[in-house]
């Protein structure tokens, strides 16, 4: 994955720290100082949809399957042919997180028991384009 | 999004700079409250004496190594499902010359989204004097009314000398953790010439605690035919 520098403009992993003392949280988190939140950023390459077959990825080719060609038509006289499926708008590609890893929090709760606990998926570690 | 650009994912114009910041932090709070199911943050806590603390966490240390068969965490983060270890001090409840109550209170956020996986009670003895002594440990539950306690076990020690003495109480805490209140009142009972069985403060560093396991409840899979 990429870290966002100052003027990024594709997708990238912005660094967010949030100190527990700078939001009062110092009291009841024993561990850690605080929490590297992160997050995804950036625009991803367009993929145009309308071409079938021209995928670049497999979101989009799926995206991309000729829908099934329609039942054969009752034997009474067959309605008028459906009008042609309009194109797919070009499909927007997304930048979300790749990889992330547990918060380890060790924390006193509201009887003051001291609870450790790891949250799965709290922090992002990378990102990139769907 | 490019400072005063449009926001392409999220489709609002791009915050400035500082009401970006302050956005984030709220999330970052929102998500953390979320995820440890607390309704807002705790106030402020009563840490427990640093004596006891160290105490506990010596006893905790020396528990797993004595007992390596003991709850191992999920070999990779993410494998299983969120995990909590508890440290709970005791309250000290009302005494009389031969015995003496404690109450281990849990949160009820914790309580009612998890299940019990391992709790063992840590008492100390102080000097008993000679020969073996009799004490009785009884757990007791509020009754379903509120009103009363119930004795949900009683355990029969031979206090040989002066030391720790560890408890499983899993079972009577897994079906605390069913209850509105889940608290445990645990009754000390002791020979008339004994004397109080626990040490003479909160602050001392032998306070009896409990250490608890728990993990998330699986979620309910709602099977569809």
């Amino acid at each position: 994955g990429v870290d966002c520098g100052a003027d990024s403009r594709m997708c990238c992993r912005q660094e967010f720290f949030v100190d527990f003392k700078e939001i009062g949280w110092e009291d009841w988190i024993i561990q850690p100082e605080g929490y590297h939140m992160n997050f995804c950023a950036g625009l991803c390459p367009l993929h145009m949809a309308s071409v079938p077959g021209l995928a670049a990825s497999f979101h989009t080719a799926v995206l991309n399957r000729p829908p099934p060609p329609p039942p054969p038509p009752p034997p009474p006289p067959p309605p008028p042919p459906p009008p042609p499926p309009p194109p797919p708008a070009a499909v927007d590609s997304c930048c979300v997180p790749t990889q992330r890893r547990p918060l380890s929090l060790l924390y006193y709760d509201r009887d003051s028991n001291i609870v450790k606990t790891d949250i799965p998926d709290m922090i992002v570690d990378s990102c990139g384009c769907t | 999004a490019a400072k005063g650009g449009w926001c392409p994912a999220c489709g609002v114009a791009a915050l400035a700079p500082g009401a970006q910041r302050d956005a984030l932090l709220a999330l970052a709070k929102q998500s953390i409250l979320a995820k440890l199911r607390l309704p807002a943050r705790p106030s402020a806590p009563q840490p427990p004496a640093r004596g006891a603390l160290l105490a506990a966490l010596r006893r905790m240390r020396a528990q797993r190594s004595d007992t390596p068969g003991m709850l191992r965490e999920p070999t990779r983060p993410g494998m299983g499902l969120q995990r909590y270890e508890i440290l709970s001090f005791a309250e000290s409840g009302s005494s009389t010359s031969r015995s003496v109550r404690l109450h281990f209170r849990f949160s009820q956020e914790v309580a009612g989204s998890t299940e019990i996986l391992q709790a063992t009670l840590y008492l100390f003895w102080a000097g008993p004097g000679a020969g073996a002594q009799p004490v009785t440990v009884r757990l007791l539950q509020p009754d379903p009314a509120g009103l009363n306690t119930t004795v949900a076990s009683e355990t029969r020690l031979e206090v040989q000398r002066s030391g720790w003495t560890t408890l499983d109480i899993g079972a009577a805490v897994r079906s605390l953790f069913g209850q509105e209140t889940p608290r445990l009142t645990v009754e000390l009972e002791v020979p008339e010439d004994w004397g109080s069985p626990l040490p003479s403060h909160h602050g001392d560093s032998h306070w009896p605690f409990v250490v608890a396991q728990a993990q998330a409840r699986t979620p309910h899979r709602v099977h569809r035919r």
